[in-house]
């Protein structure tokens, strides 16, 4: 019996066991799925990626979860669509022709100090957990952080702020080894980002609220997905630029990979619209991660549609 | 570990420019320790801010004084929160 097949996707985990998991999922589909370390959090966790591959020499699509560690259901629904996806090569028709073009580079917590944070003293932590001497705050939003519009305005410069950008860019180690990762890899086509909550699908930009050059094409691939999600159990998400479905945000993940040439960047905001927030219970994962598969399944069909 | 006992989310609905000021007013007063879990931005966005219990009559009555409507989206965080760690725990048994 494979034991990543017994696992409790619908409920929420510690790091450990979601970790075990990612162990699980290894063993039982090891000739698809490995585990790359790609560097460690600033208390030394590890941060380790899912590769879904069946080649060598592919073109990457990079997803990832958990960098604001409050957000619980998106980590779950990373670890979900991981299983998904190694579970239905072979068997489901997309889910093949994806793997055999392309690697998938799944980051299910993006930010292990802050999820264990959340676990042990404080379940509504956002940020890193790094500490700098002069400071009695704790943490930089590792949203805020990434080198695209950085300290612009939707980012705060003081410390204490839940949304303080840090001293400099890429100054979080979580957010500089995916940085790295992706300028190292250098042939990554997509990448998503997912965050919860308020149903929204967004792509570039945030720190600026002009269009990026590809807005039509992002705008149809928006709608096409959300439309997909809509039509399990007609969750509505809005779709749009950063800027323009929230506010304006700078130093924010998918608009630095936009600037470095990755055209279909895209970021989920996930379940719900505001009776629980980061407080989703439980018993919504499953059909969160379910619904979220269908949008990201057309993105990922319009990234193996389209290669550029 | 903190506990967040009758802290509550508020969701407030400015209604024009003027109030989503005002609320940035609010969310730049550190010393009533406000979590806006959306920040306030345009009219059209709902604004949802965690606030300590000791906190809580000053920011209705700034809400109210202000005129901006409010409705409470989690009466007792604590509660909630008690109630995903009983479900972990039961899922963890299982």
């Amino acid at each position: 019996e494979r034991n990543s097949g017994a696992f409790n996707y619908g409920a929420y985990h510690t790091l450990d066991n979601l970790y075990r998991a990612i162990d699980a999922i290894m063993l039982d589909y090891k000739s698809i799925v490995s585990k790359q370390l790609i560097g460690h959090s600033y208390e030394g966790r590890p941060l380790y990626v899912i590769k879904f591959s069946t080649g060598a020499n592919r073109p990457g699509i990079w997803i990832d979860a958990g960098i604001h560690s409050r957000e619980w259901v998106t980590q779950a629904t990373a670890l979900w669509t991981a299983h998904k996806l190694a579970a239905e090569y072979g068997k489901d028709a997309f889910v093949t022709s994806l793997l055999n073009n392309y690697d998938v580079f799944l980051l299910p917590v993006t930010n292990p100090d802050g999820y264990a944070f959340t676990h042990t003293t404080n379940r509504m932590w956002r940020k890193t957990r790094s500490i700098r001497s002069g400071s009695r705050c704790v943490g930089v939003d590792p949203n805020r952080n990434w080198n695209a519009g950085f300290g612009g305005p939707g980012a705060s410069s003081d410390p204490c702020s839940d949304s303080y950008f840090g001293p400099k860019a890429e100054s979080e180690v979580e957010v500089k080894a995916v940085a790295d990762f992706i300028r190292g890899h250098s042939n990554i086509k997509g990448f998503i980002s997912i965050h919860s909550y308020s149903q929204l699908l967004m792509f570039p930009y945030g720190y600026k609220c002009t269009k990026p050059a590809d807005f039509e094409e992002l705008n149809d691939v928006g709608n096409a997905a959300a439309m997909a999600l809509r039509s399990l159990y007609g969750t509505q998400y809005k779709v749009g630029t950063i800027c323009s479905t929230i506010y304006q945000a700078s130093g924010g993940s998918i608009d630095w990979t936009y600037d470095v040439g990755i055209k279909y960047s895209f970021a989920f905001e996930l379940r719900d619209t505001g009776r629980y927030g980061f407080l989703l219970p439980a018993n919504q994962i499953l059909p969160t991660a379910q619904e979220t598969w269908l949008g990201l399944k057309k993105i990922l069909e319009h990234i193996r549609d389209n290669p550029y | 570990e903190k506990t967040f006992i009758g802290e509550q989310v508020l969701r407030i609905k400015a209604s024009n420019g003027d109030q989503i000021v005002q609320l940035q007013d609010l969310q730049s007063l550190a010393h009533l320790q406000l979590d806006f879990w959306t920040n306030p931005s345009n009219p059209e966005i709902p604004v949802d801010v965690r606030v300590p219990f000791e906190s809580l009559q000053s920011v209705k009555i700034y809400l109210e004084s202000n005129k901006i409507d409010y409705s409470i989206m989690i009466e007792d965080l604590q509660e909630v929160i008690n109630a995903e760690k009983q479900e972990m725990i039961s899922s963890e048994r299982k």
